[in-house]
């Protein structure tokens, strides 16, 4: 339910002056999310993964994860979709480690890692923080998820 | 005058006392149309000079990063739940790198247009372009980030704003003497293939016991997941899932209570 903190915090005046917000004042409230620009979203990729190719190309780093006990945007959706680039694995299939249990799955490929975190929702941090921060660490430093 | 300092926070309301450094602000990103994006730079708590940047973006389309990345997830404080203030979320990445939270497209929480007809006909391009503009700018701003490593994250919808922005600085560096030091990008539960994604989805749904074996063969047979917008037919099969099969749970983590 934080999001509904959020917007009573966020629609104050006094947190609005403190971060310099709606300084033109904006005809409506501040919101988590717009319904008008959701159902007037006018171009969307069909797939971002030629995308991917690109960038892997440039040797940017690419790391995907997915949250496993989400079904909006679910594992088994990214996992299909991965599986569409065809890129040779570097280190296969295993579990990764926070804290002494396993923070999920991952596999290393050329160009591109996949990790998925263990009981997590759509919101990755806000369900595992200490798994999401490791993800994170890992994903900065340019290194495969921790083996134990 | 249009400097950093301007966009300093002093001490939000009701804010935990933090050793590190906040700004937050507008940046315009097309005068004619009169859009401006807002975003909310939260420093690395440990020595961010020698730390990267990190831009934070949500999906929606038309989420806010201040609303989930920032109070949410990855951010150094949470709303209290009588909205009187903030306290420390100890989990925040900017004890690894600097935050940037940007608010995109015009129209997303504080970001906005002076040109109302941009609210109905925004998309992927529009985001990414002005996104862009918003990474310029702001590294005109914020000089001392401007040869800092870059790193793009995001969830969701975020799936496409993410590799898209990337794209377009990798554009952009092709014709300037000034690169933007982009190393990586990393998505979480983002969005990717049309086709691929509700294939994922409904298979997901079936072997996780959320619906019956006839909806989920119903919805393979019926459904033409390469359209971007589904058939009466299609729609009314998901919709009978989501009512009379899903029950009340939360569907963003289909093991957790319900916010009612």
């Amino acid at each position: 339910c934080t999001e509904k903190y959020a917007e009573i915090y966020y629609n104050r005046p006094d947190v609005q002056k403190a971060l310099h917000a709606n300084t033109t004042g904006i005809p409506y409230k501040w919101t988590a999310c717009s319904e008008v620009l959701n159902r007037n979203w006018n171009d969307t990729d069909v797939s971002v993964l030629p995308i991917y190719r690109q960038l892997m190309a440039n040797r940017i780093r690419v790391w995907v994860f997915s949250g496993d006990v989400d079904s909006v945007v679910p594992v088994t959706a990214t996992r299909y979709a991965l599986a569409q680039l065809k890129v040779a694995t570097k280190i296969p299939w295993y579990p990764w480690y926070v804290k002494n249990q396993v923070g999920g799955w991952t596999e290393v490929y050329e160009g591109l890692t996949f990790a998925t975190v263990r009981g997590a929702g759509h919101e990755v941090p806000l369900f595992k923080p200490r798994a999401a921060l490791q993800l994170f660490k890992s994903f900065l430093s340019g290194s495969p998820l921790p083996k134990s | 005058k249009g400097g950093e300092e301007e966009d300093r926070i002093l001490e939000l309301p009701g804010q935990p006392k933090v050793s590190f450094q906040q700004f937050s602000g507008y940046v315009t990103v097309n005068k004619v149309a009169g859009r401006a994006l807002f975003y909310w730079l939260t420093e690395s708590s440990q020595n961010s000079l020698r730390k990267p940047l990190v831009i934070w973006l949500n999906g929606g389309p038309g989420c806010s990063s201040v609303a989930y990345g920032a109070s949410e997830e990855i951010g150094p404080f949470r709303v209290n739940r009588s909205a009187s203030g903030l306290y420390i979320n100890k989990f925040s990445w900017n004890s690894l790198a600097n935050l940037l939270f940007l608010e995109t497209p015009a129209g997303v929480g504080f970001s906005y247009t002076n040109r109302s007809s941009d609210l109905h006909d925004t998309g992927d391009r529009r985001t990414a372009k002005d996104s862009l503009e918003f990474v310029v700018q702001w590294l005109e701003r914020f000089p001392r980030y401007k040869n800092r490593e870059l790193y793009i994250t995001g969830e969701s919808y975020a799936g496409h704003y993410v590799p898209q922005l990337a794209r377009e600085i990798i554009t952009y560096n092709t014709n300037t003497k000034y690169p933007i030091n982009l190393k990586g990008i990393m998505v979480g539960n983002a969005v990717t293939d049309n086709y691929y994604d509700n294939l994922g989805t409904v298979t997901y749904w079936w072997s996780h016991a959320m619906i019956s074996d006839q909806t989920y063969r119903q919805l393979i047979s019926t459904c033409d997941f390469h359209r971007q917008k589904e058939s009466d037919e299609c729609e009314s099969l998901y919709s009978y899932a989501m009512d009379q099969e899903f029950g009340n749970i939360d569907q963003y983590n289909i093991y957790a209570p319900p916010c009612n």
